[in-house]
């Protein structure tokens, strides 16, 4: 990976691409915009302009094709490889490849969305490689994410810019800057506040944003995913997630939305009612399973409910302010997740460990994350 | 994760096969006739091992059941590796 001898660049910043063909799966007009808006991702950043042609050899000449189309590089069916594109050069330099045999959306999130893969191929197409870095646009698995809200991350900024320099012509309005290209989530980070954390099997899960580490008791090293790397169905930026080691489920909370996880199969569609609570609670802010108890606790600003997952009813007399069951926890708990007796409370960048409803300690939420 | 979702476990044939195609494509594992076996496994292990080191795998070097989930993964068809 390190011994790059190469790189493959375009020698001019105005380009062309021309659309062959079109998949059935979606119209020509829908087709067009996909294609339009993943230049636009690269143009947006860089002096490169695209100008659409109709007929003839453009530098981009973008096609869906199935099977063997004698480029050497057989596409294989539906899943798999969803398509390729060939590094900047005269001939099939450049050109981007789509595989037929899949199906291509437009906005929903049925089958892998157009623009989206597109974009990723025309990173190829302008001379980047792949990258290691989860959420990259140019990782080279497929991962959904709102294409209307997609903002071109940081690490690809920087890649492409090195390049081809930034977009010089379009200076910044500080009144209205673009948006600042996302960045990983810094796992230490002292202000570190997470939105959720669960064990899962003997490993611990910590949610924030459109990622999570992961900790595994005999790996030394702490692993960034995407969320939806792991479960595609699963939002981003969750309120709660907590695990019932009894029946193997991981519950992951969003609004008034419940998934329930048994390893990497989302196997149950709930909502927040199914754990008792009223309807007038639309959304909280973490939850833990009580593994002594048998009670799922559900936090919600300064208070907190408890659910008895056996009987399959609330408690009675909650809500109950926190710091009644957990004194000195007089702040918001925004995660919560328990280990070997030790209930630990997340408010914000700080954890109140618990043991016997006894503040046993004060850490920093980063401190699990072997900084 | 112990992965258990799938209806019916591929044979482990499969995988490897799979594997070795992925690895290939992907990893430029060379295409090997001469018939030294244990000159093709060391190579399919390192290779292995780069696939798990891009993908932030635990770097073990075999077809473990997480190495193979990702290898599922719907992908782009470009190396991850310079030719």
């Amino acid at each position: 990976l390190k011994a790059r001898a190469l790189t493959y660049k375009w020698t001019t910043n105005s380009l062309t691409y021309r659309i062959e063909n079109y998949t059935p799966d979606m119209s020509v007009a829908e087709v067009d915009d996909s294609i339009q808006r993943a230049l636009q991702v690269w143009a947006r950043v860089t002096p490169l302009k695209f100008k659409r042609i109709y007929s003839g050899i453009a530098d981009i000449m973008i096609s869906f094709v199935v099977g063997d189309h004698r480029d050497g590089s057989p596409f294989d069916g539906p899943n798999g490889f969803l398509a390729h594109a060939f590094f900047p050069g005269v001939g099939i330099g450049g050109d981007a490849h789509f595989d037929d045999d899949e199906t291509f959306s437009f906005r929903s999130t049925r089958g892998y969305n157009l623009f989206l893969v597109a974009a990723h191929e025309f990173g190829h197409s302008l001379g980047l490689e792949h990258s290691n870095v989860p959420g990259a646009l140019m990782y080279p698995t497929y991962s959904y994410t709102n294409p209307d809200t997609f903002v071109l991350p940081r690490d690809d900024v920087k890649r492409i810019q090195a390049l081809y320099g930034s977009n010089r012509d379009k200076p910044v309005n500080p009144d209205k800057p673009e948006p600042t290209p996302p960045v990983n989530p810094d796992a230490c980070d002292p202000n570190l506040a997470l939105d959720a954390v669960t064990t899962l099997r003997g490993e611990k899960l910590f949610f924030k944003n459109r990622f999570f580490w992961r900790i595994h008791p005999q790996l030394t090293e702490t692993d960034q995913y995407l969320i939806k790397f792991f479960w595609p169905e699963l939002p981003d930026n969750i309120d709660a997630a907590f695990e019932n080691p009894s029946t193997d489920l991981v519950y992951i909370i969003k609004g008034q939305k419940v998934w329930a996880l048994s390893g990497y199969d989302v196997v149950q569609r709930l909502s927040l009612s199914s754990f008792g609570l009223p309807d007038t609670v639309k959304k909280i802010d973490a939850a833990v399973y009580d593994v002594d108890t048998e009670k799922a606790l559900f936090f919600l600003g300064k208070s907190y409910y408890s659910y008895d997952v056996n009987g399959k009813v609330m408690d009675r007399g909650f809500p109950k302010p926190v710091e009644q069951s957990f004194p000195g926890m007089t702040t918001k708990v925004t995660a919560a997740f328990q280990e070997n007796g030790n209930t630990y409370l997340f408010s914000g960048p700080d954890v109140f460990q618990y043991n016997s409803g006894r503040l046993v300690n004060v850490l920093k939420s980063n401190s699990f994350l072997r900084c | 994760f112990r992965a258990h979702s799938g209806p019916v476990a591929p044979s482990e044939t499969d995988d490897h096969e799979f594997a070795k195609n992925y690895l290939k494509k992907l990893y430029n594992m060379e295409e090997d006739n001469t018939p030294s076996f244990g000159r093709k496994v060391n190579e399919m292990s390192l290779k292995l091992g780069e696939m798990q080191e891009f993908f932030g795998l635990k770097v073990t070097g075999t077809l473990d059941a997480e190495t193979m989930e990702m290898m599922k993964k719907p992908r782009c068809g470009v190396p991850d590796v310079a030719a």
